[in-house]
C-alpha cells in the first residue's frame, strides 16, 4: 500500500549514487534491479547529475529504506550483507517509491490473522496498520503474492507462525522474494500513471486472431498461418500447451505443403527504439526438413529509406526435434523497425510438419548468454537423492571464462524440499589466457519462469562474483584461483576431462513449493538462463557531477547558507533549507537548526503548561467563587430590608 | 572433488529481510523502514 501524497512521489527518472562501500555483486544485482523496473514499469533510474534529491545506495548494517521521496537531498537506501538478492533491492525500492508492507494495508485483517501472542515481545509494533487516510492500495485487491508481504514466520518468538492467511492455500505463498507481482505492478503504475514499460517493446502469445499486429511478407510465397496443432507437429502451441480447449495458438508455416525454395515472411508491427539494442525471444519448434531453415532480419526505416531495408541478423540453429526450442537473437536497431521472421523451405523433406514460433517477447535489453534446459523436471526434484548434485554444460563467457551451474534438486545434506545452486568456475587442461584469481566476473543463475509474457514473469535468480583477492576459509589459497590448482578433475559424459573449480552460491536457491508453482517448469522441463558478465568497472567510483552545467543547484544556493548542529542544506522549492539532525531523543530545529530540544524538554514542557493552565484555572475558580459569594451576601442584605419593611 | 570446499553466501539460511535486519541489531519501523526527522516527531 502506498503512502498518500503527491509529494511523496519521484520523478519518473530517478537519480541514484552507488556509493563506494557497495559490495561489487551488489552493485551488479542492483543495476539488475533498475532493469526489472525498466521492462515491467516506467520507472527509469540515472546516475546522478546533481539533482537536488536523489537516492544513495549504500552498505549499511542491514537493507532498509525510507518511504517515498523525503525531499532531503541525499536519500539513503541500505543493501548491506546478505541483501544482494534482485527481489530485495527491488522491495527496498518499492519502498523508497512509496510503498509499505503489504500487511499493513488498512483492511489487512480481512485477510490475515496476526497471531500476536507469538510475535517477539516489543516486536508488536511492526504489525500495526495504517488507516485509509495515511495509505492507499490504489483499489488492488489484497495481495497475497506481493513481493512486499512479510513471510509467514516474521517476528515470530518461537516456532509458530505470526502470519496465518485467512485462505490457508496463500500460507507458504506470503514473503516471496522473486520478482513484482502483477499487484505489485498495478499499483507502481498507478500510483506512477504509467502506461508502459520504458524498456518493453512487444509480446506476442498468438492467442488473438489479430496475431498481435503481425503482418505477412510481401514477395514472399507463402505464408505463415495461426494454427492450434500442426500436421507433423507441434501437437499444441507453447503458451498453454493445449490446456485449454479453444485457446492455444501459433504460427505456423508449413514446409510439408510448400515447394522447393518458398519463402514465407512474417513481420511484426513497427517498433520505436531507445536504447538501440533489442533482445528477442522466442520458441521455435522445427519438424521441417533438415536443410529447412529460420531466419531473422530487421527492416529498417529512415528518410532515406521509407520503405524500409531489410538486414539480416542471424540464422536459427535449431535442427528437427520434437520440443519448442527457446532462442535467443541480439538485435541493434536504432530506427523504426520490424523484426522480421524468415522461413525458407530449401529442399525435399517429410511430406508434413514444417518451422512454428509461439511466445516471442522483445525488449530493449541484453539476451542472456547460455540455456540450460533439465527435462523432466518435477521427476529430478522428486527421485534425486538428498546432496546429489547435477551439472550444467560448461559455457565459456566472452572474456574466455568458463563456468557451469551445480545444482542440487533435492537440496544439499540438511535441506530437504529445497532446491540448492552453485556456480563453479572451470578449465581444461590447455586453457590459456585467463588471469587468475578470476577478476570480478559475475556469474547469474536465472530459473526462468515460462509466463508467455516477458512482464509478468517471476524468475528467480541469484547472482555471485569473483572477488580476486577472496581467501577460501582455513587456507591460503584463493578462492577463485585457477580450477586447475583449486579444483578437482572431473569427466564429462562424452569422456572429455576437465577441472572445476569450488562452489559458490545457496543451499536455499527455491523452495521445491516454489519451483511447482507458476510456469517454472513447463511441459516438464525447467529452465535455466545463465550469464557471466564483466563487472570490474563497478569496482571504479561513480562519477560524480562535475562540469557546470551539471553541477547541482544545491551547493551554489547553500554556499552561503550555514546549517549548525550537524544540519545538511539542501535546495527545497527552489530556495536553500536546512534538514537538521535528529536522534533518538533530541532534535534541532529552526532556520539554521540553531535550536535543540529533547523529548524531556517536551515532557517537562507539557507537564509546565498543565500545570500552568491548572493553576490559572484555580485561580479563576477562586475569584469567581469570592465574587459570587459577595454578591449573594449583598442581595441577602437588601432582602432583609424589604422583610422588614413588609413586616412593618 | 575440489580442493576448497564449497561456500554458501549466506551461511545456508534462508535469510528474509527482516531475519537480517534482526540479527544486525536493527529495531526499524516494520523491520526495514527508516523515519525521517518529521515521521520520528
Amino acid at each position: 500500500n502506498s503512502i498518500i501524497g503527491d509529494k511523496y512521489r519521484w520523478p519518473l527518472t530517478i537519480p541514484y549514487y552507488l556509493e563506494d562501500d557497495l559490495e561489487i555483486n551488489a552493485k551488479g544485482v542492483t543495476l539488475k534491479a533498475f532493469e526489472q523496473y525498466r521492462l515491467k514499469s516506467c520507472i527509469d533510474f540515472k546516475p546522478w547529475s546533481g539533482e537536488a534529491n536523489y537516492i544513495s545506495v549504500f552498505k549499511g548494517n542491514g537493507c532498509f529504506s525510507s518511504v517515498g521521496n523525503r525531499h532531503v537531498g541525499k536519500q539513503r537506501l541500505s543493501i548491506g550483507a546478505n541483501c544482494d538478492r534482485i527481489a530485495t533491492i527491488e522491495h527496498e525500492f518499492l519502498h523508497a517509491l512509496g510503498f509499505w508492507h503489504e500487511q499493513s494495508r488498512a483492511d489487512r485483517d480481512d485477510y490475515v490473522r496476526i497471531m500476536w501472542d507469538r510475535i517477539s515481545e516489543g516486536k508488536e509494533h511492526n504489525f500495526n496498520t495504517y488507516d485509509d487516510t495515511t495509505s492507499s492500495s490504489l483499489g488492488v485487491p489484497y495481495d497475497y503474492g506481493s513481493m512486499m508481504h512479510y513471510s509467514k514466520n516474521a517476528f515470530r518468538n518461537g516456532t509458530e507462525p505470526t502470519i496465518v492467511t485467512k485462505i490457508p492455500a496463500f500460507s507458504d505463498v506470503i514473503g516471496q522474494r522473486m520478482e513484482f507481482s502483477d499487484s505489485d505492478l498495478l499499483k507502481l503504475h498507478r500510483l506512477y500513471n504509467c502506461t508502459q514499460g520504458s524498456t518493453f517493446l512487444d509480446s506476442c502469445d498468438f492467442e488473438r486472431e489479430n496475431i498481435c499486429g503481425m503482418i505477412q511478407g510481401q514477395g514472399d510465397k507463402a505464408d505463415w498461418v495461426r494454427v492450434a496443432s500442426a500436421a507433423g507437429g507441434p501437437d499444441t502451441d507453447y503458451s498453454n500447451l493445449g490446456k485449454c480447449t479453444g485457446s492455444g495458438y501459433f504460427m505456423h508455416f508449413s514446409t510439408g505443403t510448400a515447394s522447393t525454395g518458398d519463402t514465407a515472411l512474417l513481420e511484426s508491427r513497427l517498433l520505436y527504439p531507445k536504447r538501440g539494442y533489442q533482445c528477442l525471444q522466442f520458441f521455435y519448434y522445427n519438424s521441417a526438413g533438415a536443410n529447412d531453415t529460420l531466419k531473422i532480419y530487421v527492416r529498417e526505416y529512415d528518410e532515406a529509406n521509407p520503405s524500409g531495408t531489410l538486414r539480416f541478423i542471424q540464422t536459427i540453429d535449431g535442427s528437427p526435434q520434437e520440443l519448442w526450442q527457446l532462442h535467443h537473437v541480439s538485435l541493434d536497431a536504432k530506427t523504426k523497425f520490424r523484426v522480421v521472421f524468415e522461413g525458407t523451405k530449401v529442399g525435399s523433406g517429410p511430406a508434413a510438419g514444417g518451422l512454428s514460433l509461439d511466445d516471442i517477447n522483445l525488449s530493449e535489453t541484453t539476451c542472456p548468454e547460455f540455456i540450460w534446459r533439465v527435462k523432466n523436471f518435477s521427476d529430478v526434484m522428486d527421485n534425486t537423492p538428498a546432496n546429489t548434485p547435477i551439472y550444467s554444460p560448461p559455457f565459456t563467457s566472452k572474456e574466455g571464462y568458463t563456468f557451469q551451474m551445480t545444482l542440487y534438486p533435492s537440496g544439499r545434506e540438511g535441506y530437504p524440499g529445497e532446491l540448492s545452486a552453485y556456480a563453479n568456475l572451470v578449465a581444461r587442461e590447455g586453457d590459456t589466457g585467463q588471469i587468475w584469481p578470476c577478476p570480478w566476473k559475475q556469474m547469474t543463475m536465472m530459473l526462468m519462469d515460462q509466463n508467455p509474457h516477458i512482464q509478468k514473469r517471476m524468475s528467480n535468480q541469484r547472482s555471485v562474483t569473483t572477488d580476486p583477492n577472496m581467501k577460501a576459509s582455513g587456507s591460503d589459497q584463493f578462492f577463485w584461483d585457477d580450477p586447475r590448482k583449486v579444483g578437482g578433475e572431473v569427466t564429462d559424459t562424452d569422456g572429455s576431462k576437465y577441472f572445476r573449480g569450488p562452489g559458490y552460491g545457496t543451499a536455499v536457491y527455491l523452495t521445491h513449493l516454489r519451483a511447482k508453482s507458476r510456469d517454472f517448469i513447463k511441459g516438464g522441463d525447467a529452465i535455466f538462463l545463465l550469464t557471466m558478465e564483466d563487472v570490474s568497472h563497478l569496482t571504479e567510483s561513480q562519477p560524480l557531477p562535475s562540469s557546470p552545467s551539471q553541477t547541482p543547484a544545491t551547493p551554489d544556493r547553500c554556499l552561503d547558507v550555514k546549517c549548525e548542529n550537524g544540519g545538511i542544506c539542501v535546495v527545497d522549492e527552489g530556495g536553500p533549507a536546512c534538514r537538521c539532525a535528529v536522534g533518538e531523543d533530541y532534535w534541532y530545529y529552526g532556520d539554521r537548526c540553531q535550536h535543540s530540544r529533547t523529548y524531556w524538554d517536551t515532557t517537562v514542557l507539557a507537564l509546565a503548561t498543565s500545570l500552568s493552565v491548572l493553576g490559572a484555572m484555580i485561580v479563576i475558580t477562586l475569584v469567581s467563587v469570592y465574587c459570587v459569594r459577595r454578591r449573594y451576601k449583598n442581595r441577602s442584605k437588601n432582602h432583609d430590608i424589604i422583610m422588614k419593611n413588609i413586616h412593618a | 572433488t575440489p580442493k576448497i570446499l564449497d561456500y554458501d553466501v549466506d551461511g545456508g539460511r534462508d535469510l528474509d529481510i527482516f531475519d537480517i535486519n534482526e540479527e544486525a541489531g536493527l529495531d526499524l519501523v516494520e523491520g526495514d523502514i527508516v523515519l525521517d526527522e518529521r515521521q520520528t516527531r
